[in-house]
C-alpha cells in the first residue's frame, strides 16, 4: 500500500473484509442486536438479509432509544421488536473500485461505511481508522 | 485554516472547544450517564471534576457490560454504580498548541481526544471527524 500513491489506493485495499466484520439479520430480535454489540463492543453494525445482501446498520443508540420508555428502559421490548422495525437504510455505500478520495468523503459524516458488489452482495466496510491509518503512512513518506 | 499549511494546524484550531462538549461528573451514577449518552446520541463522552479538571471517559459500552447479568441486564445497578467506578482514565491526552501530527496519531486508536491545559482543566475535544474534513481540504487544494 505505501508505494501506491494516497490517490490510488481503492476501498478492496483498504477494507475490513464481510468474515471478519460482525453483522446482525433483518430478523433479530433487537436483544439479540444489542447482545451482539455490547459482546463485540462495536457502536453499530451492518444488517444482512438471508442471501447476504446489505440491507443497512444498526447502532446500540437506535436500540436504546427504542427501549427508553418515559420512566424507565422498557426491557419487554427488546423481545418484541426486530432489526428491521429500527434499522436505518438508506445510508451510501461503496464499491471496491473506489478510489480513496471517494472512502475520505463518504467517511466525513459516517463512522464506517459498507462495501458492496454490483448486486448488493456485501463485499466488507472500509472504517475512519483505516483511513487515518493510509494518510499517517503517506504524510510520512 | 485552509491558508496554514496542514502541518501547522494546531488541536485548538481543530477542537470543538470546553462548553460545546457533552459530559459527566465523577460521582454521577451510571444512570445518569446512559440518559447523557442516549440523548446526546455520543458513544462516549468525557468524565470531569467539580473543578472542571479531565478525569476520563465514559462510554456506552462500558456501562452496558457493567449491568449486563449471566440471564438479564440488572436496572437496578443503575442507580448504585457511579461513573468513577466504571470509567476508563489513563487516556492519552492533547495540548492546545499541539501539531496537526500529534493529532492525527493520537486518534489512530481514540475517536476522539481530550485536550487539557498545564494544570489539567478540560479546553476541549479533537475528533476523527474534524481531523478528516481538515485533510479533506487540504487533499483538493
Ligand atoms: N475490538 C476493537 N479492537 C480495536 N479497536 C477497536 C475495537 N472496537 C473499536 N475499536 C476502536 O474504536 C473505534 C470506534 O469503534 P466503534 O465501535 O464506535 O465504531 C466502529 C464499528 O461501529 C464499526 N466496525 C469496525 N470494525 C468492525 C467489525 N469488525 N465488525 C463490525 N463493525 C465494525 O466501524 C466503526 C469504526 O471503526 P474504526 O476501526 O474506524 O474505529 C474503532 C477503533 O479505532
Ligand atoms: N449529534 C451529531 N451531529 C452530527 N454528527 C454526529 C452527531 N453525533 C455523532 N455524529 C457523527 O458520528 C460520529 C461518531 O459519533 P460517536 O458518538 O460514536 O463518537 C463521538 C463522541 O463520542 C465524541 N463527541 C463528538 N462530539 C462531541 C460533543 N459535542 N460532546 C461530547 N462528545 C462528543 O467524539 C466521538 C467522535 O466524534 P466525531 O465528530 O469524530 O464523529 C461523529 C460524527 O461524525
Amino acid at each position: 500500500l505505501k508505494e501506491l500513491p494516497l490517490l490510488q489506493v481503492t476501498a478492496e485495499m483498504l477494507m475490513v473484509s464481510s468474515e471478519k466484520v460482525a453483522h446482525v439479520q433483518l430478523n433479530n430480535p433487537i436483544e439479540h442486536a444489542l447482545l451482539i454489540l455490547v459482546k463485540s463492543g462495536y457502536s453499530a453494525v451492518p444488517v444482512l438479509d438471508m442471501q447476504y445482501k446489505f440491507q443497512g446498520i444498526v447502532g446500540k443508540n437506535t436500540i436504546l432509544n427504542e427501549i427508553l420508555g418515559l420512566e424507565r428502559f422498557e426491557l419487554e421490548k427488546l423481545s418484541s421488536v426486530t432489526v428491521e422495525d429500527v434499522m436505518t437504510s438508506d445510508i451510501p455505500c461503496l464499491r471496491k473500485s473506489d478510489p480513496f478520495l471517494t472512502c475520505l468523503k463518504a467517511l466525513m459524516d459516517h463512522t464506517f461505511v459498507c462495501v458492496v458488489n454490483a448486486n448488493g452482495y456485501f463485499d466488507g466496510i472500509v472504517t475512519r481508522r483505516a483511513v487515518l491509518k493510509q494518510l499517517n503512512k503517506y504524510i510520512h513518506v
